[in-house]
């Protein structure tokens, strides 16, 4: 996260690899089931043994004496529908929920954040020289109006896909952060609007960012839990 | 410092079943994997033996697959250890130790019997420690050539049997990441520590966590992309080592699939010019030390084409990534390269949500095919033709019984997989309008909120 500082987000996840070693992130939205991107995986039927995530720290790499640490096997990915770019990772069992991880919420189907609502980011992930890249960082960004970002990308924006507004001192997601939650907060609970994708540059100051629209998917994660 | 299971071959899951004329003497004993081990050894009749990993018991058996009337079954409780000479068909040194079951000399005459004196005369009988068996070929008086026989064609009273060194029995391509040969000493003749023991080695590299590796018993392999197979050696003084592995002659396999504008699966194809990172960070060349030292030199990875400061892959990471000209930062994967579109091209498409669609495509968009609507298995089905008479839930044609806003869908044969979408496209021009842009009817229970004073101290 560029821009942003150290703060608390415990419903994201950092995702690890066999070696121990985090590469993206991911939100907790059911005690067993953690959203993140397609993009950070190799494939819809992918081997995972070995791959974990770890919950409930503000560290990266928090020692072996962190109380709250909570590192989960992933048991499973499903792959969203096509053009969502999302994936939902099951765990090998539920995660303990406390004042360190708690679940994020889904928002309703097809739901339109407003303009202007406060969100914010959050991961692991480069902060080029902005922050501490140990620990977790959260950042803010103001939503977008679908219409105004669709006009600032010139037309390339897609239904499936929701903006925040770029701010002169450059806030942003980056390397490491991919899958992690964009959270807007909505009658006064912190709801899951956005997923961080890759993009061609991290904290623009002169385009909005662009994150997945959960919304558009809130069936298929439903249902995904449901089967 | 060596184990005893470091003579034995392990197969999982596995057992042995015997015919059933040969009655098993032994009974199971309760000991740990290597107290088996140590047990078989010391029998003159033991060759392998079944493990019990969960009632701790071993059983030690006089044949292996290769005796006649054996044959291997699956069984998950237990692994069965074999002793690798048995199993061998190549050899170790000069091979006194081979136990395998060749019995024609190099030049195909086949081998005369050990126990048999004609045609010609000898004095190497068979006992029960020499291994004489049969007319398998063997080195009774350690010849360098290796093993041999004496041969039934009265003219020629013995030749060898030119069975190859395990060293050059297997060959590697490339760094060796796919060598499963059974080459299991170091380059210095140091024996290999078995992968699936932390002693004398404690070491990160579990076959359970690999399991695409190979790590079986203590086989050279070279599971982190090293420049090419390696082990953990039973030295303590030395904690692993390169092995002496023969690269193939013939020309090198050409990397399948290759893309340049997108990647596959972890993007160890891709051949792109991509050379910055997402943030825009410049790549730092690979035949570069600075500003990071690193052991991905082009000319020991021939086969990874680290080019210039090109994305590449060539250890088996996540997607393709590169050392950075940043010295704050060392690594950085390139995930702003596309992934190359994995799903089948469609012929059908559908109106809306395609609820109506009552098309025969029945494979997913993975290629997977579709499990009929009417069957239990792999999945029981929380939606069938019983539930959703009027949905046209015929065979195993995709359908959209429950109105998902994402199209046509079905239970699939995978067992892992219990629903997924099909292989058909919206027709264009097809668009659900979004609905809910005041927050007031919102309502969430249980979820979104945390501490807000742990936000705030930010410690």
């Amino acid at each position: 996260i560029v821009g942003g500082q150290p703060g608390n987000s415990p419903w994201t996840v950092s995702i690890r690899n066999r070696a121990g070693m985090h590469f993206c992130g991911g939100s907790l939205v059911k005690e067993q089931w953690v959203i993140s991107t397609r993009q950070c995986f190799s494939s819809c039927d992918a081997d995972l043994v070995g791959y974990e995530v770890q919950l409930g720290t503000l560290f990266k790499d928090p020692g072996p004496g962190d109380p709250d640490q909570q590192t989960i096997p992933i048991a499973r990915i499903v792959c969203g529908p096509s053009e969502s770019q999302l994936v939902m990772l099951q765990l090998a069992r539920p995660a303990t929920l406390n004042t360190r991880v708690a679940l994020i919420c889904l928002p309703p189907e097809r739901y339109i954040v407003p303009a202007g609502t406060l969100c914010e980011i959050a991961g692991w992930g480069e902060t080029r020289g902005t922050g501490d890249g140990s620990m977790l960082n959260v950042a803010r960004l103001p939503v977008l109006a679908h219409g105004e970002c669709h006009a600032a990308l010139r037309g390339r924006l897609k239904e499936s896909e929701l903006c925040t507004a770029p701010l002169r001192a450059g806030v942003g997601a980056c390397e490491g952060d991919y899958g992690g939650p964009l959270a807007c907060l909505t009658a006064d609970c912190w709801v899951l609007e956005g997923v961080i994708t890759p993009s061609r540059v991290c904290a623009r100051t002169d385009q909005p960012s662009l994150f997945i629209r959960v919304s558009l998917y809130a069936d298929w994660i439903h249902k995904v839990m449901k089967m | 410092h060596r184990s005893p299971l470091n003579d034995f071959q392990r197969l999982r899951a596995t057992e042995l079943l015997a015919a059933p004329a040969a009655p098993l003497l032994l009974l199971p004993e309760p000991g740990s994997a290597e107290q088996c081990a140590r047990r078989c050894a010391a029998s003159r009749t033991c060759r392998a033996f079944h493990h019990d990993r969960q009632g701790q018991l071993c059983q030690l058996l006089p044949w292996t697959q290769h005796s006649p009337h054996v044959q291997l079954q699956k069984n998950i409780h237990y692994d069965l250890y074999q002793k690798k000479d048995y199993l061998r068909d190549c050899i170790v040194a000069d091979g006194t130790s081979y136990r395998g079951t060749r019995a024609t000399t190099e030049k195909g005459l086949r081998c005369q019997h050990w126990q048999a004196t004609t045609p010609h005369d000898h004095r190497f009988l068979p006992s029960p420690r020499n291994g004489l068996e049969e007319n398998y070929c063997r080195n009774p008086d350690r010849d360098k050539r290796g093993p041999w026989c004496y041969t039934v064609d009265p003219n020629i009273r013995h030749q060898s049997c030119g069975i190859k060194k395990c060293e050059d029995a297997v060959c590697m391509t490339c760094n060796g990441e796919d060598y499963r040969g059974t080459v299991d000493h170091t380059e210095s003749g140091t024996e290999c520590q078995r992968w699936d023991l932390q002693h004398p080695h404690k070491h990160p590299y579990h076959p359970n966590k690999y399991p695409d590796k190979g790590l079986d018993d203590n086989y050279c392999r070279n599971p982190d992309s090293s420049e090419r197979p390696w082990c953990y050696t039973t030295d303590p003084e030395r904690e692993r080592e390169f092995c002496h592995i023969r690269l193939c002659t013939e020309k090198r396999p050409r990397t399948p699939n290759i893309t340049t504008s997108c990647f596959r699966g972890k993007g160890e194809s891709y051949r792109g010019r991509v050379n910055v990172t997402v943030s825009g960070i410049p790549c730092q060349r690979w035949d570069a030390q600075t500003p990071h030292r690193h052991h991905f030199v082009p000319e020991k990875y021939p086969c990874k084409d680290l080019q210039e400061n090109y994305c590449r892959n060539p250890d088996g990471s996540e997607a393709p990534w590169c050392f950075t000209s940043r010295p704050t930062i060392r690594i950085a994967f390139c995930f702003q390269i596309r992934r190359c579109p994995d799903e089948l091209d469609t012929q059908e498409c559908y109106h809306g949500r395609g609820q109506h669609y009552h098309g025969h495509i029945s494979k997913t968009r993975k290629g997977i095919t579709c499990q009929p609507w009417a069957a239990q298995a792999p999945h029981v089905p929380q939606i069938s033709p019983i539930t959703h008479p009027e949905a046209h839930l015929e065979e195993n044609y995709c359908r959209n019984p429950d109105n998902d806003s994402h199209g046509p869908w079905c239970y699939t044969m995978d067992p892992r997989t219990p629903f997924d979408y099909c292989a058909i496209k919206p027709c264009s021009g097809n668009t659900v309008p979004s609905i809910l842009e005041n927050a007031d009817t919102v309502a969430f229970e249980q979820c979104g909120r945390r501490d807000e004073r742990l936000q705030l101290k930010g410690r």
